[in-house]
């Protein structure tokens, strides 16, 4: 999760 | 492996599609619009005088598009939300660039060896200035290798989900409830190849794309390494943060 700071945030975000 | 019925096979493919459909990030119908118009010689030269770590800028980009429309891909997989974060991470860091190869074919001219890039298809000329022809060459025989396959979307998408779920990638924690979502994508695949007729060996031959999907993507990774030793401060300030993540 350290180190995919962006696509961890992209999973947690809602359905784009 | 499971045991799943027919309705339950023909649901996963039903949803796995629609997941496809609605993050495929190009439309068939859309591609057709543009009345698969080649790049003109003079816009091949533009592209073939570019610096190179320019077009390479301009392919990491592309690329950084791409993985997004495979990530949210991910999250409509049933079942793929409900594994751990760290397993969630792996297995798009790892398949990510693999499904994006396959979908290279929906957007891929056989007769004429072009790919939709930046509006307009591309020969692999388009891309010399990188400066890796012969990854660009394998790149190219896969897309046609893929399209010679003529696999619809619905094969296609059952196709990328069961790539995604590789349960062999190296760090997952949860290695067992990949492996039982990947048993039921495969069974998907078997499915679905069999409920359009395919021939027995289709599957395989599916198998056998897998190893040349790695093969494309360890090359890919070993590019970006010996480009980053030379430019190592445009990656560091001009590349996608993204694609940095997972490729670098």
């Amino acid at each position: 999760k350290d180190k995919h700071k962006i696509l961890h945030q992209l999973l947690q975000n809602s359905t784009s | 492996s499971p045991s799943v019925s027919t309705a339950e096979l023909d649901h996963l493919v039903q949803t796995i599609s629609k997941s496809h459909l609605e993050t495929c990030q190009y439309l068939t119908e859309e591609l057709q619009q543009t009345s698969w118009q080649s790049f003109l010689q003079a816009e091949v030269e533009s592209y073939q005088s570019k610096p190179r770590e320019l077009m390479w800028q301009l392919c990491a980009v592309k690329i950084t598009e791409a993985v997004q429309y495979v990530v949210e891909f991910a999250k409509r997989i049933d079942g793929f939300m409900e594994l751990c974060q760290n397993d969630q991470i792996v297995l798009l860091k790892a398949g990510s660039l693999e499904v994006i190869l396959v979908r290279m074919c929906r957007l891929f001219d056989s007769q004429n060896n072009s790919v939709y890039f930046d509006g307009k298809f591309a020969g692999p000329d388009v891309f010399r200035a990188l400066g890796c022809d012969d990854l660009i060459t394998s790149v190219f025989d896969f897309a046609n290798s893929m399209c010679s396959l003529r696999l619809s979307e619905d094969e296609l998408a059952v196709f990328s989900a069961f790539l995604l779920l590789s349960a062999d990638r190296s760090w997952l924690q949860e290695k067992l409830k990949v492996e039982k979502l990947q048993q039921k994508t495969q069974l998907a695949l078997q499915h679905v190849l069999q409920k359009n007729r395919r021939e027995d060996g289709a599957l395989n031959k599916l198998r056998s794309k897998v190893s040349a999907l790695r093969s494309l993507c360890t090359r890919h990774t070993e590019t970006l390494s010996a480009f980053r030793a030379v430019h190592p401060d445009v990656v560091r300030t001009h590349f996608p943060p993204l694609y940095k993540e997972l490729f670098g």
